[in-house]
């Protein structure tokens, strides 16, 4: 049940999935689980969708795990999602948020890419599509959105880790977020999670113009931080991207800011500097309840803004 | 299944912009087969590579000879991994 699951642990994405199915059995009012799409070898791609009602609320959309080896972000949205729903009711943010907005949550973005890592390659980053001419197999998926897709910051080798794909949205992956975010329309904040290093990032990556709202992106960045730093002290560094860590095009939240979701941030999560991608399951849950107090500011921050 | 025996992740500090891009150089030899943790940013911020245990002294030599100062991180990855794996076998154990 989600009350014997062990947060404190990594798990296969059969795990994953099969806890989802339980997560909503044990919240039926207010977690729903929908399928937005399949990944390249047909996993389906599910997402939490966590609800109180009312049709085309305006919602929140969170993600982890778009880079396969990145196992804490995985791990970081299993527990926020039991987080979530444990908390409707109980603390009065969350239950501010839920009863104005929805919050979708897709915990394995890179299915295919995830379960390569527990077969045959822990630490294997990209999709696993595969290209006729391509001499290597997988895409970058954050590299493949279109926006400044191909330009600097991203890899025409696909033997490269940062492979840009084909072409924009080549990637299912890729592609079934692009058609919910479309289709849905009412998305006003998009928290893309990726592990390591410690920032919270804002657009751009693949330019160094900035964008117009630069300033009141900065500003919850900052408070973001410094919650998410009073629980245990992590230090973060937060900015725009291509300032803050290095160009990078075709990447996630370029694109929805560019589509007019204007609370678009990523992160990367811990690690320290001693492990990597490889952190130590022990670590799992200070990372994931540090995170939270992060994403609360973000979430409160858009729900008492909307536009 | 893809092991990682005696590869190692190696931290590298550049100096300057010159360091920077010998870091993208080393990272274009595909015979080298660096894989980039954190990816050279600008001058002061560490980068991480993982380094196979076929290519670490041509790494080392490289670093060396270009004065670059760097630390190892993780000094055997695979065990890392083996610790993981049994982390996660431990845990499934006890749920049963």
């Amino acid at each position: 049940s989600s009350r014997t699951f062990d947060f404190a642990s990594y798990h296969t994405i059969d795990e994953i999935y099969d806890w989802m199915d339980v997560l909503v059995e044990d919240h039926p009012s207010l977690v729903s689980k929908i399928q937005i799409g399949q990944s390249y070898e047909n996993r389906p791609l599910y997402v939490l969708k966590f609800s109180t009602g009312g049709r085309n609320r305006p919602a929140i959309w969170l993600d982890t795990g778009i880079h396969a080896r990145e196992w804490i972000t995985h791990a970081t949205g299993v527990w926020t999602a039991n987080k979530i729903a444990s908390e409707y009711g109980q603390d009065p943010s969350v239950t501010a948020i839920l009863d104005s907005m929805d919050i979708f949550l897709e915990i394995v973005t890179n299915p295919d890419g995830f379960a390569f890592t527990h077969s045959s390659n822990r630490l294997w980053r990209k999709t696993r599509s595969k290209y006729s001419g391509n001499l290597c197999v997988g895409v970058d998926p954050n590299r493949n959105w279109d926006a400044g897709f191909g330009e600097a910051g991203a890899s025409s080798s696909s033997c490269s880790e940062t492979y840009h794909g084909p072409y924009a949205n080549s990637e299912p992956e890729v592609k079934s977020i692009v058609d919910f975010v479309q289709s849905h329309g009412n998305i006003k904040a998009f928290v893309s999670i990726h592990s390591y290093s410690q920032l919270l990032l804002y657009p751009y990556g693949y330019t160094y113009t900035a964008v117009p709202d630069q300033q009141e992106l900065h500003e919850v960045s900052a408070k973001a931080v410094a919650a998410l730093s009073s629980l245990y002290g992590t230090q973060y560094k937060y900015g725009s991207i291509i300032t803050t860590i290095y160009r990078a095009s075709g990447g996630t939240i370029d694109w929805t800011y560019n589509q007019g979701i204007k609370y678009s941030f990523t992160f990367e999560l811990r690690d320290t500097g001693r492990y990597g991608f490889l952190l130590p399951a022990k670590q799992i849950v200070p990372t994931a309840e540090e995170t939270w107090l992060a994403l609360k500011v973000i979430m409160e921050h858009a729900r008492d803004n909307l536009y | 299944q893809q092991l990682f025996v005696g590869d190692q992740v190696l931290r590298v500090s550049a100096r300057n912009e010159e360091q920077i891009s010998l870091l993208g150089v080393l990272g274009e030899q595909e015979e080298l087969q660096v894989d980039f943790w954190r990816h050279p940013n600008s001058p002061g911020h560490p980068v991480d590579l993982r380094v196979p245990f076929l290519t670490l002294q041509g790494v080392k030599k490289f670093l060396d000879f270009h004065n670059f100062s760097y630390s190892i991180m993780i000094e055997d990855v695979q065990e890392l991994l083996d610790e993981e794996k049994e982390s996660m076998r431990r845990s499934r154990r006890i749920k049963r």
